[in-house]
């Protein structure tokens, strides 16, 4: 049991500075945010507590509590990506992940998304990489495969739907009240 | 592996035989409040076994009832969500789930599992699905309208929880 | 206790239809939805529940929880004007509460607050209503005065905090982490 | 009666005394994520009087507190926020509410109350608020971040007390 739960740890652990960098960096904090998890208790931990922290750049360390309601979702969107890093699931449903998030973050979360969303079996992971970022980070790179998924997000924001490669329209019949369906492709006009 | 696309029937506010798709590698669902967004989400959480009670309704409530009718008896007696998968090796493999009335009760409904067309017990239907690395009891990879925030929110006892769960 | 409690009570129950119209009707829809509140027991009404019940246009009789996440927050609105029509407080403070809501029902909630933003005291309410739709309700509008309150909201959504009269923005310094604020005038823009 | 402006003074993100204002009839608080507009909110309700359990901190925590320093003596040891509020006869009166180190203990503080810089008791304060039409207590007037949706899903038994404390 100390095993497959440190295993869990261990890997989400590694895993969670990296992925809060991407979704924290900016042109005035190139270096990003510091995020990591730690435990309560070395020997039993599942039987203790496991304490995450999340401090956006030049934030001293506070409370998760503390934090705003757009700091709060990046945070959260950090770890359930680095534990996604452990547990790959091959898709991701969020539904408005979006709604307290500013512009800036839409497109750095909407970016981070688009370069993480290739079909499962795409050949060999390191040798196309869409995010220039990673360049950075050459160790990182060759030590973990970068992660795929493929995203199917609800969301209210053009500033991010916009990024999508095909869009679901649904809408309401007036009278019935029944939802009905429209597709549209995005890919002719991706950049 | 990825979802190709789903077939929606009588389920939520869909009303007879829905096709949904066919989803990219990032695809959006967009539209008015209450056009039915989240209901999409619904059905790809409930085809995929997540329990009613994680969902916003039971599944009496979840079959598609109109706006006109009053009655009870207007509402169908049948719905089902289909989700056809490419694994990673390019198969397609269609998970189905549907409501039926009970045979016990007249108004009380079960849930049928079907791979393929062919019926399954839940839990061959849930162990198919863990080989695609699809980790239904975990749910990490379902976010909820609202629920985002809250990951962050949670206690530490809570966060071991969920690596119990992942691990 | 049973008058306080039923005057509190029938003064909400009058007023949430009209404020629900208000915030749902539309060009398809031109009577809006439905709302309104029910006791559960009327001997006692304070020991026993208040039901609120809100049917956005053409959606039939659901339970609250079945409601789409807009759609709430609509309801929930109409249900906090609906006590300020018994309870006047001079200002509103709303936090991100189009956080949830698509163009068209923060356009409505935007229009609604204009309608209802002015200093009080400012002589007879009746005089001047900037609501045209006011006009379709003549009784109403001569049986309740039209509330009035100062409003002050934070959003992230320009198409809502554009129809303000005023803009405070707020940044943090990069490097001490303190708020720093500006402010600037809307009100030569006004339409 | 309306909100003027706000003076704000080693109050969460703010540092040193800042003026916030002056308030308009519509008036919108915009900025990025993190930024502190959620934080004047957190003040308008502070000296209000609503009690530090619903607002995101302790007293302690609710002072200014710098990214540099890391030692607990970089905290200024006191904060204010003041509301500047005119009446519905055209009077100004300005309320304001102290963070000051408690006598008795030296980590822990209190709130100081004033109505136009004269210290009156929490009770004169909160009833002169009232005369206003501002009835704390029930809060209805204040809608924090992420709480709308929740008025929306309250329970019969909920709605009730609620209509029980306005009246
Ligand atoms: N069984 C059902 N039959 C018919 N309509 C239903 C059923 N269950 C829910 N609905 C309707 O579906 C609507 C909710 O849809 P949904 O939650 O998907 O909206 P949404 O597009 O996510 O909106 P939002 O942007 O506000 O979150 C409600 O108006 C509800 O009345
Ligand atoms: N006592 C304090 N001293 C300094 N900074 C503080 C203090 N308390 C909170 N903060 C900082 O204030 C920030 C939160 O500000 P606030 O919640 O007002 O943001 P916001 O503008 O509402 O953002 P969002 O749009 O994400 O909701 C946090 O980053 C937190 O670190
Ligand atoms: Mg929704
Ligand atoms: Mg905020």
């Amino acid at each position: 049991r100390y095993d497959t739960f440190m295993a869990a740890f261990d890997a989400v652990k590694d895993a969670i500075d990296g992925i809060f960098k991407e979704l924290t960096r900016s042109a005035t904090h190139p270096m990003g945010g510091r995020a990591f998890l730690s435990l309560e208790s070395t020997e039993e931990p599942f039987l203790a507590g496991v304490k995450f922290t999340a401090m956006p750049p030049t934030k001293r360390y506070r409370d998760m509590e503390q934090l705003s309601g757009g700091e709060k979702t990046v945070a959260a969107l950090a770890l359930l990506f680095a534990i996604h890093a452990f547990q790959p699931s091959p898709f991701f449903v969020l539904d408005e992940i979006d709604a307290a998030l500013d512009a800036t973050n839409v497109a750095r979360v909407a970016r981070y998304i688009q370069s993480h969303t290739r079909p499962a079996g795409d050949g060999d992971d390191e040798g196309f990489d869409p995010n220039p970022d990673a360049v950075l980070d050459p160790v990182a790179r060759r030590r973990a495969p970068r992660q795929r998924f493929q995203s199917i997000v609800i969301s209210l924001k053009d500033t991010f739907y916009e990024k999508a490669d095909a869009l679901i329209g649904v809408s309401r019949d007036a009278d019935s009240g029944a939802s009905t369906i429209l597709t549209f492709d995005l890919s002719p006009f991706a950049e | 592996g990825r979802v190709l696309h789903l077939e929606v029937e009588s389920f939520k506010s869909y009303q007879g035989h829905q096709l949904i798709g066919p989803f990219r590698d990032f695809t959006a669902i967009v539209g008015p409040n209450g056009s039915g967004k989240s209901n999409l989400m619904d059905a790809i959480s409930f085809v995929l076994g997540v329990r009613t009670a994680h969902l916003r309704g039971s599944l009496r409530e979840l079959l598609y009832s109109n706006s006109e009718g009053g009655s009870a008896d207007d509402r169908p007696r049948r719905g089902q969500v289909k989700l056809v998968f490419e694994t990673g090796e390019g198969v397609e493999v269609a998970f189905a789930r549907v409501i039926v009335p009970s045979s016990s009760s007249a108004e009380a409904y079960i849930s049928q599992y079907r791979i393929d067309d062919r019926e399954v017990r839940w839990d061959a239907y849930n162990t198919r699905l863990q080989s695609y690395g699809i980790l239904v009891q975990a749910r990490n990879f379902l976010v909820f309208q609202g629920d985002i925030e809250s990951v962050a929110a949670k206690s530490p006892k809570e966060l071991t929880t969920l690596f119990e769960q992942i691990s």
